[in-house]
């Protein structure tokens, strides 16, 4: 699932802004 | 509910209320004092004219990107749930995939002016007319009809973050890989809920009130998949190369 997506893996890994 | 983990003290749930509710007016896109400033204002004829002589395509462009923005409030505000986090990667990803459009109608009532039966779209307060071009009326006024009667509960901030919580934390969504986990923190979250709802002496019928929208919501969203793909259908190069890639991701 992560593979497919990728945008919303990396929003989530981002710090909170 | 014979459930066998420790009941929720609470103090448990008033720290979970404040967390919840701190999220919520942390990344709710609108503040009120902003929509209060706005008085409202909706679009001129010949603003909602030109809205609805764009191509199909160009107005289905505009409201994804507008979709695509708001769900990313959404995103930030399910990652300062806590627990959210907690959660295995996957179980983050289908949640968000499957809820974060239903959170975005749920917020909508923050934007939603009754009277007028208009919602706050793109600088003014637009009616469903405006969204003529794309051909969904029928799946408009249902959104439009759903955020009249989410406005006509008057829920207050901390009230609409913790049902925005609970229906994002929804532990039947297929493909959950820790579905006990899920399952855990939504029963808090309910219990949070109906915590802010006591606490606000709001009368009993609210909680199966808001348990009935959670239905609606399922059924807004599986209908913007079907239009999202019959637009698709007849033009397929436009959704490739001029949508958001997260819309894409998250609906394509």
């Amino acid at each position: 699932l992560k593979e497919k997506h990728k945008i919303l893996h990396q929003l989530l890994q981002n710090s909170t802004s | 509910n014979g459930d066998a983990s420790p009941p929720v003290s609470m103090a448990e749930l008033d720290h979970l209320v404040q967390i919840i509710s701190k999220s919520h007016l942390e990344t709710c896109q609108y503040l009120r004092e902003e929509l209060q400033q706005m008085s409202w204002q909706s679009f001129l004829q010949d603003e909602v004219e030109s809205y609805q002589n764009k191509p199909r395509e160009a107005m289905w462009q505009l409201c994804a990107v507008k979709i695509t923005e708001a769900i990313q409030y959404v995103v930030e505000f399910a990652k300062r749930i806590d627990g959210f986090m907690d959660l295995c990667q996957n179980d983050q990803i289908v949640l968000l995939k499957a809820g974060s459009l239903e959170v975005v109608f749920v917020r909508m009532c923050r934007v939603f002016d009754s009277q007028n039966n208009a919602v706050y779209f793109d600088g003014k307060f637009a009616g469903p007319d405006v969204f003529r071009a794309l051909g969904c009326d029928d799946l408009i006024t249902s959104v439009f009809d759903f955020a009249k009667s989410l406005c006509s509960l008057h829920l207050t901030e901390d009230e609409l973050a913790l049902f925005s919580a609970f229906v994002l934390l929804s532990a039947d969504r297929s493909w959950l890989q820790e579905k006990l986990q899920v399952e855990k923190l939504q029963q808090k979250t309910q219990l949070a809920l109906q915590h802010v709802l006591q606490k606000n002496h709001r009368e009993d019928g609210v909680l199966n009130k808001l348990r009935c929208k959670v239905a609606v919501l399922r059924s807004l969203c599986s209908r913007h998949t079907e239009k999202l793909s019959a637009f698709r259908a007849v033009y397929p190069d436009i959704v490739r190369t001029h949508f958001p890639p997260l819309y894409k991701e998250l609906f394509g």
